[in-house]
């Protein structure tokens, strides 16, 4: 589980001041799907990437099992993210020279019980394309990558930055149905941020922000 | 305006076969608003790219005021490329080093009758951040840069792929109205590649592609 205390995120430029994070407060629980809505800008990859240990913050806590994430050293941060986080980034990260198998296998190869890439990518709809480079792949295609990249992992917490943006709504279905499938199977703990506020419906709860803030925390009846 | 005639893009790789394209008609009119749906890898950003002189055909022809661009010289395809087409990349391909307003400017500096770099960003709603470099940006920030970029040349023809993928609904509505609005004022000839059904009913017509081909168009008596 997490505990977000009083998380705030300022870049400073010169005269100017970006607040991307204000006085952040969130837990999320085990093995819970959260979606995290929010128009362009409001914050939601800054507290992602901090969540993931990829970013630090400005000030105020991040708790990962009761471990303060956001006050440790960096082989600390280094363990976290390669044994219990799986990431999918808004732009992909995919590397360029490799794959689409071997692109997930790098991940895979160095986490003890990881789902086969081919499996992974079977999984998002990609089984015929395992030895095609990114540059041979659409922009939807290559975002499936970096999804099955993730999910191979069968990470403990899988956090996701817009992983329907560049799909089409069956696609999108198809590609939802593998995160949930991963969620129920293994009780990963999963968070994605999203804009399209059909997929707030799979979520157990859905946490909306604005202008770096928390606006509003919502617990979905119906799942 | 384009009069594509019985244009295929095949890619082969080995014993492996893609048919991006397969056999496309397709007559764009001038000042027309058209968008493209289709599923990821059905050939919309395949056939973007090819109306844009960013790619060639293996096969067929692309006609633009009955200039066959598809057999021409490399020389006549850069001029028509800078003086003719607007073009937002699905993955924004800015420049780094550049700041908001200088990768519009590196567009507009080489157009005659341009909008000036801060007018273009106003209308995005990127009036705040001209100064902040794309890294400084968040990812649906980045892709209005994008889009102010292309809309600032004024151009004759505006081409845009996936162009509020990473936008929520306001955000996403905000750009839409930025590209009718060249399309109205300007007469520009307009095509949209999106998944997001909801924006094709903006347009003069549909077109619906599926596997590399187009499988309807549909013109929209609303308008
Ligand atoms: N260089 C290449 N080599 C092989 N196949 C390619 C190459 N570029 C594109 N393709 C394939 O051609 C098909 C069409 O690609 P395209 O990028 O046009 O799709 P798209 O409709 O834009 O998809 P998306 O919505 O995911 O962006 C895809 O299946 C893709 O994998
Ligand atoms: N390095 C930076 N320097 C200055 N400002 C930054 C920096 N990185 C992000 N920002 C700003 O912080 C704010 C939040 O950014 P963030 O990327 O978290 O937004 P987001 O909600 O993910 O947006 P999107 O939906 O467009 O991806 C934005 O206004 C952005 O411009
Ligand atoms: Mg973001
Ligand atoms: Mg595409």
């Amino acid at each position: 589980s997490f505990h977000v205390r009083n998380l705030s995120k300022v870049y400073g430029m010169g005269e100017v001041e970006v607040v991307a994070l204000q006085s952040i407060d969130l837990d999320l629980y085990d093995g819970e799907f959260v979606v995290i809505l929010g128009p362009s800008g409001s914050g939601k990859s800054t507290l992602l990437n901090i969540l993931g240990g990829l970013d630090v913050p400005t000030s105020g806590h991040v708790y990962f099992h009761d471990r303060d994430l956001t006050h440790t050293n960096e082989a600390e941060l280094t363990r976290f993210r390669r044994d219990c986080v799986g990431f999918i980034f808004q732009f992909y990260n995919l590397i360029p020279s490799l794959t689409a198998r071997e692109n997930v296998a790098l991940v895979t190869d160095i986490v003890r019980h990881p789902m086969r890439p081919e499996v992974a990518l079977e999984r998002v709809g990609l089984g015929d394309r395992l030895d095609h480079f990114p540059s041979q792949l659409s922009g939807g295609e290559q975002q499936r990558v970096a999804i099955a990249r993730a999910i191979a992992k069968r990470p403990e917490v899988l956090l996701c930055d817009e992983p329907t943006g560049a799909l089409d709504y069956k696609t999108g279905k198809l590609v939802l149905e593998a995160l949930q499938r991963v969620n129920q199977e293994l009780g990963t703990t999963t968070v994605v941020i999203t804009h399209n506020a059909a997929i707030a419906n799979m979520a157990d709860r859905v946490v909306t922000m604005r202008s770096g803030e928390i606006t509003r925390i919502q617990r979905n009846e119906k799942k």
